[in-house]
């Protein structure tokens, strides 16, 4: 599942 | 950041600066859809909301803001500026097609039920099939200018490449998020049709002529 709670990525 | 990260978000860099290029050199907007450029305003517009919000670097933020502004320049060079040569006989996709089940999908499969990762959702969904009416029109023109092609590949390599940026997240990182990833599968596979079409004729120097 995905780890950082913001999206970091474009 | 990786590699395949940076050179994906160059290729991105490179298709719009390639659209602009184009539209403004030949002060035409000829063969390009102008609804897959509203989708594509729509998609940075709802996926950037949180450029005022979270700050992840200097690059992430000023590549959110020329994504934005180079998006509402293109269609208002398609609607407004070169809107004479605007082909709108060819760029009939019914958009709502696509808006409306992607909206759907956001609501229900998401990681959060909060506004902005609702919206981030969406946009992730509808940059999936944004370019479809890019395509359809290539379809039903039955070929596309050798610029478009560019933009094309450029834009289609830049989500493969992501692909690629995810494997290496996932095995160096253990990052992995499913809905983008999926999406960008999605994404990708529609390009592979021209994608075939752009190796072995465009790089060939002909030009590109689907069945129309």
């Amino acid at each position: 599942e995905k780890t950082e709670d913001t999206h970091d990525e474009l | 950041m990786n590699i395949f990260r940076l050179v994906g978000d160059m290729s991105h860099l490179l298709a719009i600066i390639i659209l602009l290029m184009k539209m403004w050199k030949s002060r035409s907007v000829a063969g390009i859809s102008g609804k897959s450029q509203i989708l594509f305003a729509i998609v940075f517009t709802t996926r950037y909301l949180d450029l005022f919000t979270s700050f992840v670097s200097i690059y992430n933020t000023s590549m959110k803001v020329f994504f934005i502004g180079t998006s509402y320049v293109t269609v208002y060079f398609i609607y407004q500026h070169f809107k004479p040569t605007y082909d709108s006989n060819h760029d009939t996709f019914r958009v709502e097609f696509l808006i409306v089940p992607v909206g759907g999908l956001a609501f229900l499969v998401n990681h959060e039920f909060s506004l902005l990762e609702i919206l981030w959702t969406f946009s992730i969904y509808l940059e999936s099939v944004a370019i479809l009416p890019q395509l359809f029109m290539v379809s039903k023109t039955g070929e596309a200018e050798s610029i478009t092609s560019h933009y094309l590949f450029a834009l289609g390599s830049y989500r493969a490449l992501y692909l690629l940026n995810w494997i290496y997240r996932y095995y160096f990182e253990g990052f992995f998020d499913l809905i983008a990833v999926v999406a960008g599968c999605v994404q990708t596979i529609l390009y592979c049709d021209f994608f075939y079409l752009y190796i072995t004729k465009v790089l060939k120097g002909k030009k590109i002529s689907l069945p129309a």
